[in-house]
């Protein structure tokens, strides 16, 4: 049997909301080292990772590997009715066609349990291989989701250049253009408000603001995301779950025609 | 503006 309990629902909620608008359908993998989830949009062009490990969760048991076929828009009209604070159990018996979701309230006043049935699906999945990135930033996620936002305003797509200094996130549009420089700062008393920039190069892409909008939409899931970034392949985004794991956005960049 | 290059360019499936 497979069984997962997490302390706080909020947290299975920010991560689903995170990539419910990006994917449909997505396999939960479980294995004894914890929970994997990788999954495209649906035209390919973007790539979401999700790993929580065992150990991050209060009580966690997984007798056998299993791919748990999820509806994320199903997955969210369950996990909305839980209260944020409420206790979270996944569970599964070995060959059954439903995840069962139980919340109980903290002093367990309140006990609820759905059934949300799975789906069998045929997901492709991707290997990504460890890559040394030229370019690293670690920045508040909420002053990244607020960039991204107010650019997308302006124009389509955006360039982000990583140098010594910090990170510059540039946009053109029809009503001209504009940049926002986020300097370096690792002497920010919070760890969480630091930006802070390690690189073997300076690396400057181009990406999709629509898709970055997407990303940014897994901010509640901590105070810290890291981009990473190298010549001619996709950008990594990461949102950090704190002790549990993280959820990583890949996306390519825009190519020159 | 360019195209849009699909993930599976970048990442073979496993």
């Amino acid at each position: 049997m497979f069984e997962a309990k997490l302390n706080e629902a909020s947290l299975l909620k920010k991560i689903v909301e995170a990539i419910r608008e990006l994917v449909t359908d997505a396999n939960l993998d479980c294995s004894e080292a914890g929970i994997t989830m990788q999954a495209m949009d649906s035209s390919h062009v973007s790539l979401c990772a999700l790993n929580l490990r065992s150990d991050g969760f209060d009580h966690y048991r997984c007798d056998r590997n299993l791919s748990l076929g999820l509806n994320l828009a199903n997955l969210s009209k369950i996990l909305k009715c839980a209260g944020n604070n409420d206790v979270c159990t996944l569970r599964t018996e070995d060959d059954a066609d439903t995840l069962t979701v139980t919340f109980e309230s903290p002093k367990q006043e309140r006990i609820s349990e759905f059934e949300l049935k799975l789906i069998a699906l045929d997901a492709e999945h991707l290997g990504i291989p460890d890559t040394n990135y030229k370019a690293q930033v670690r920045m508040p996620s909420a002053e990244f989701q607020r960039i991204i936002r107010d650019l997308s305003v302006i124009g389509d797509t955006c360039s982000i250049a990583v140098g010594k200094d910090g990170v510059r996130f540039g946009v053109e549009g029809d009503l001209g253009s504009g940049s926002i420089s986020v300097k370096q700062n690792t002497a920010a008393e919070k760890e969480e408000e630091r930006v802070e920039v390690h690189m073997e190069e300076p690396v400057e892409l181009t990406f999709a603001l629509r898709y970055l909008n997407f990303f940014a939409k897994a901010t509640p899931l901590g105070p810290i995301v890291a981009l990473s970034m190298s010549p001619d392949v996709p950008v990594v985004v990461e949102f950090p779950i704190e002790t549990v794991g993280y959820l990583r956005f890949y996306l390519a960049p825009k190519i020159d025609e | 503006k360019g195209g849009q290059t699909r993930m599976d360019t970048f990442f073979k499936s496993t």
